[in-house]
């Protein structure tokens, strides 16, 4: 199990924070904000009410043993940079940091950040993708020409079995998963009916995974 | 191609438009604040400096025309609000909007939102997920039971074939392609071997995947 600490428990750090303590990983969380802390007290491992750019109180609280690092300070972009640098320098060995804008990610790449995210950017995207396929739930995007995504039956698809729309010899699309309600099949056969509201897991050519999901 | 009209365009906002022009699609951007309706007015289809929460400027912009709506007001909570009613009343089919909190997201599914976004803590909970499964790049959540992940080559899994892996019989785990730098091996056999750095996709039991990916 990793211990983790946690620097800035806004909307973005804390969520962080609960759910690595969900998968069962020791957390330490930090913020400034006594109220910020306090909501988090019994649900994280240790939290502390303290200023991440005070070096002397980051040392003192063992920083230097945890496996990872989140700086997830939001506004204060100067807070955020000093602080990444003293994690850094206490040598913390994987350090994940939330930017603001390019410029701030940028300067945090430089001073050590392994990984600068850009949460509201970033979901941005997911939900474009979302939006633009109203039946793609979710996708992972295996190369510029791959993907694997989840897809609701249309009408076209529903009532006919895999076989019948051979889809694989049709379009090279690989089926390889179809949920029913919560039920997974994972080996679907070409006899599997598609019903409505069944949703197929779906790897192929983006660009005609496209068209399956439109007809 | 659908219409989109997206307002407020903060880190959120305009990652949506932004992204949802670039895959082809009409976007209507509108923001109170003149510098960043400028920024975006020569990249969206159209922008508008005003105020989402003035019912005769709403209808004026001909928004009941459009698919989608997305209303992404940060802090103003009370402007989230007026808004997304205001282009439920007008008849927009289809409303996505951005919530501070749970009450704030209750109230915006009651008064019509069809899906509420949280940016933050959804992404929280990504990069939760990525941290603690260092070498799990991605994953779809097919049930609680199932997911596909992407895996990098572990030190065990390297310079083996699939066959001689036998992960299917052994743990009931598909390996359903192989990524090598960016090419996409979509019918992996068993004479396949496993190289350095290759990304494995797997399908299978998630606490079984968990294992594999620490081997
Ligand atoms: N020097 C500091 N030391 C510790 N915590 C800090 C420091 N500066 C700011 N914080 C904390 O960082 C947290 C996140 O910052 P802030 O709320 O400004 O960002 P945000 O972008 O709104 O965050 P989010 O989007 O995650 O909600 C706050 O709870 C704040 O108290
Ligand atoms: N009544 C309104 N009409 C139109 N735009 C508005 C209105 N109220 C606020 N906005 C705009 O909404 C945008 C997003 O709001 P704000 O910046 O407060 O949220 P945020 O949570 O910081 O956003 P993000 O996380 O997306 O950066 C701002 O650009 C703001 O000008």
């Amino acid at each position: 199990m990793k211990e983790f600490v946690v620097i800035g428990l806004g909307r973005f750090g804390s969520s962080v924070a609960t759910n690595l303590c969900r998968m069962g990983h020791e957390v330490l969380g930090i913020d400034l904000n006594e109220e910020r802390v306090q909501r988090l007290s019994n649900i994280l491992t240790h939290t502390v009410i303290g200023d991440a750019t005070d070096e002397d109180l980051m040392k003192s609280l063992g920083v230097r043993n945890f496996d990872v690092a989140v700086v997830s300070i939001g506004e204060d972009m100067q807070a955020s940079i000093l602080a990444t640098i003293i994690i850094k320098d206490i040598g913390v060995p994987y350090i994940v940091a939330k930017a603001l804008n390019d410029l701030h990610g940028k300067v945090l790449e430089k001073i050590g950040a392994d990984r600068v995210v850009y949460p509201e950017r970033e979901m941005g995207q997911r939900i474009a993708n979302n939006l633009v396929s109203t039946n793609i739930l979710d996708y992972i995007e295996l190369s510029p020409e791959y993907s694997i995504m989840e897809i609701i039956a249309t009408k076209k698809l529903t009532g006919k079995t895999l076989g019948q729309l051979n889809l694989r010899a049709l379009y090279g699309i690989n089926v390889i998963a179809l949920k029913r309600d919560k039920h997974i099949n994972a080996s679907p056969g070409a006899n599997d009916m598609i019903q409505v509201d069944d949703i197929l897991i779906v790897m192929g050519k983006r660009d005609v995974l496209e068209n399956l999901k439109s007809k």
